[in-house]
């Protein structure tokens, strides 16, 4: 049970790193795509 | 001895289930310990399970946006750059189109060294063929008074004059008229024609260089024209009634007699014209000869 919740932990490590990845990434996306916008506006 | 014997408690006080009661109690316990913690990692399992989907669907959700947001933004991205590449053509367009502009606009404003964004009329694309003005050349300036109603921007002064453009300045609603002297190219001198904002009776023409051959207007017959009717003298062919061009009052008349007529330039001007004038009139040219054939034929 402790080498399954330790397994989970980690698992959960990672998809969290890569959630902040992916919304600093999202971030970055909105802000340039709202950039794009105001330039053809 | 008996007796002693008797006081000796001989029992044992032996517990037959000693063990049961003393061994369970801390299994029991173990037991319990364990099974909590069991059911502890295991809720804690189950938590850090539910998080791991959360986080897992929040993570899905997130890459759909992101690749959502990555269309829009390829598909904004596509639509600035046609128009980026749109505006381009347009501005190398429009550039080519002021250069083109610039370029005549330089070669019709060289006179003055001046530039102007202006309105060219079609005459003005035609590039002359020969620009050899010298901008440190002589330059002149000339008022002639005309009509109010005249639309001619034409100013007689002696010599003949090819149109070769017409603009409408930003300062002056009136069209600015360009000529070159009909002798160009071996002539450098040209004019610019153009009523004065002050005074729209008035033509301002402005001459540049100077002229490298004699004035032409003793062959050419003198139109009505500005100056004509400036100097009244018109027996060609006046255009319209000496009448109307005639002040109506003293004080008009002292306006016309102003400074700007009295200038060399205007003074010379009038004196050719006058010549040019007599000179086409038959009776004084009969006069004339017979005044100097009496001269030097007395009897």
């Amino acid at each position: 049970v402790k080498e399954e919740t330790g397994a989970l932990m980690e698992e959960l490590k990672r998809v969290n790193a890569e959630n902040k990845k992916l919304t600093e990434m999202l971030s970055v996306v909105c802000e340039n795509y709202n950039t794009l916008r105001g330039h053809l506006m | 001895y008996s007796s002693w014997l008797d006081s000796v408690d001989t029992s044992l006080d032996l517990n037959l289930h000693p063990l049961r009661f003393t061994g369970e109690a801390p299994v029991t316990k173990e037991r319990n310990y364990l099974d909590h913690e069991k059911v502890s990692v295991k809720e804690e399992t189950g938590a850090l399970m539910e998080e791991l989907k959360r986080v897992s669907a929040e993570n899905k959700k997130l890459t759909e946006m992101l690749t959502v947001v990555c269309e829009n933004y390829n598909t904004l991205r596509g639509h600035l750059v046609d128009q980026m590449n749109k505006n381009g053509e347009k501005e190398v367009f429009c550039s080519k189109k002021r250069k083109s502009e610039s370029s005549n606009n330089n070669n019709m404003v060289g006179i003055n060294g001046n530039s102007e964004s202006s309105s060219t009329d079609e005459e003005s694309y035609k590039k002359p063929k020969q620009e050899t003005i010298n901008k440190s050349s002589k330059t002149t300036r000339v008022q002639v008074k005309i009509g109010a109603s005249d639309s001619n921007l034409v100013v007689k002064d002696g010599y003949q004059w090819r149109k070769y453009g017409q603009k409408v300045t930003r300062d002056n609603p009136c069209p600015r008229a360009y000529f070159k002297c009909s002798f160009a190219p071996t002539c450098p001198v040209k004019k610019k024609v153009q009523r004065s904002v002050e005074d729209q009776s008035i033509l301002v023409a402005t001459y540049e260089g100077e002229h490298n051959h004699p004035q032409s207007s003793l062959m050419e017959a003198t139109s009505g024209t500005a100056a004509a009717r400036c100097v009244g003298l018109t027996p060609a062919a006046p255009t319209t009634p000496l009448d109307s061009r005639k002040p109506k009052s003293p004080s008009e008349a002292k306006t016309t007699s102003s400074p700007r007529f009295q200038s060399p330039e205007m003074q010379q001007f009038l004196v050719e014209q006058m010549a040019s004038s007599l000179t086409k009139d038959p009776n004084f040219t009969a006069a004339l000869a017979a005044a100097i054939s009496g001269k030097i034929f007395p009897h």
